[in-house]
């Protein structure tokens, strides 16, 4: 997916 | 995590300790913009209460949980231990224009319609435009020490360094998350401003800045 699912950035 | 991104982490954390520091030896938080420190703590809550849900990795984690504590020793110190040196006078963006809009927009444009996807939306809309009651302060005063120019230096190269972080993820991992690279690049856009004054008058050794 191009949207991250779990938000790894800060 | 590439060095883009470290180093952009690094500038962000270099930033908030240059400002709380500051405020802490200096023993006065003139020439601070309060709303905005209040605003950086709302997009730090509402952006990292995966907190204890996610795990990423631990400097993920290590990272959240400074940023979170830091930018509330920040608000704490403005409006609590050092509140007699705020110049609420000068702090009068109306926050409410940033706010509404910001909440519309992350009920609008959002990755999942769940509370947790549109308080990160939030958050990330927040962030692009939190700086905003601090750049009106400043040109409302007409100067900023130059302490806080280098505040507000490393506070945006931090959005600019994420930007080419997400250039280099979209080309080694063609990974790219839509929302934060548009709000990133409109975040910096508002910093040009200011980075043109930083590197023409306070870099010239000028002490402090003082708006033309």
């Amino acid at each position: 997916a191009d949207e991250a699912e779990a938000h790894d950035e800060l | 995590m590439n060095v883009f991104r470290l180093a952009g982490d690094v500038s962000h954390l270099v930033a908030i300790i240059i400002l709380l520091l500051k405020i802490w030896r200096s023993k006065s938080c003139a020439g601070i913009s309060g709303k905005s420190q209040v605003l950086f703590a709302l997009v730090f809550t509402t952006r990292y209460l995966d907190l204890f849900t996610v795990f990423i990795s631990v400097y993920n984690t290590v990272m959240k949980v400074v940023f979170l504590a830091l930018s509330y020793a920040t608000v704490y110190l403005i409006y609590m231990r050092f509140r007699n040196s705020y110049n609420s006078e000068n702090d009068t963006f109306r926050v409410e224009f940033l706010l509404v809009p910001v909440i519309g927009l992350s009920f609008l444009e959002n990755y999942a319609f769940t509370p947790l996807e549109i308080l990160w939306t939030f958050s990330i809309f927040l962030e692009a435009v939190a700086i905003m009651p601090q750049l009106f302060m400043i040109t409302k005063t007409g100067e900023a020490e130059s302490i806080t120019t280098h505040y507000l230096f490393f506070l945006g190269l931090y959005r600019a360094l994420y930007i080419a972080n997400w250039v280099w993820r979209y080309h080694t991992e063609s990974f790219y998350d839509l929302i934060a690279i548009v709000s990133g690049v409109v975040q910096t856009i508002f910093f040009c401003d200011f980075f043109y004054l930083y590197f023409t008058r306070v870099l010239r050794g000028r002490g402090k800045m003082t708006l033309p």
